[in-house]
């Protein structure tokens, strides 16, 4: 563990407890892409199997089960209890198209031709791109709720936060991960339209929206 | 060469 990884970490935990909070707060699940939820469900259930099998540390065990948990309960929460104010009409991203690429991916990059690692090498692959239905959203409706910027902009800096960490990882343990540093590397980029109208709208106290 | 991936981060 070091710094930024620690930080790293803290900034996906707290993006879920934004996300949760914003759906409980508003009572609404508006704005927000029920697929792009539901791919992180896939992501984080593929990369998490060895809960099972596998112990690294109790920091560890606790966060993937939170991981796990609040996605699952995000999924249940969009999809019963606030289900009336999710519209499906505006949350269209195919998401075939990143399943499909991303198991292909899995099956040529991966550290070892097995199912845990080919499913982790998917899950990795997958992450990087399931905010894509999200973001697609927010194209269209062009728009969105404060809170749910902060959401984002929590998401994403996540996986920045996790560049100088493999950077500092291979100078202090010679570790290189290189399907997880292209893949984030990837997801970070993705972000980076985002980032600037959240840095320089959000962040003066104005509200989300995207030039017409 | 490479050590075999961990896997301990999130």
């Amino acid at each position: 563990m070091n710094f930024f990884r620690l930080l790293g970490d803290l900034s996906h935990l707290a993006s879920i407890l934004i996300l949760l909070h914003k759906i409980k707060t508003t009572r609404s699940c508006r704005g927000l892409s029920f697929k792009t939820q539901a791919l992180y469900v896939a992501v984080f259930i593929t990369r998490y199997l060895d809960l099972t099998y596998r112990w690294v540390s109790l920091y560890n065990f606790v966060m993937k089960l939170f991981f796990i948990g609040s996605s699952c309960a995000t999924l249940y929460l969009m999809r019963y209890k606030y289900c009336p104010t999710h519209d499906p009409s505006i949350d269209t991203f195919k998401i075939e198209y990143l399943v499909g690429p991303c198991a292909i991916l899995a099956l040529i990059f991966n550290y070892k031709f097995s199912v845990s690692e080919v499913l982790w090498s998917f899950s990795i692959f997958l992450e990087s791109v399931a905010i894509l239905p999200q973001l697609f959203m927010l194209q269209r409706t062009g728009e969105a709720e404060t809170i749910t910027t902060h959401y984002l902009a929590a998401l994403g800096i996540y996986r920045a936060f996790y560049i100088p960490n493999w950077i500092y990882r291979y100078f202090t343990e010679g570790v290189v991960d290189p399907i997880a540093i292209v893949a984030g590397i990837a997801q970070t980029g993705l972000y980076l339209d985002f980032f600037y109208v959240y840095f320089t709208k959000v962040m003066q106290g104005e509200k989300f929206e995207l030039p017409a | 060469q490479a050590k075999e991936t961990p896997h301990d981060e999130l």
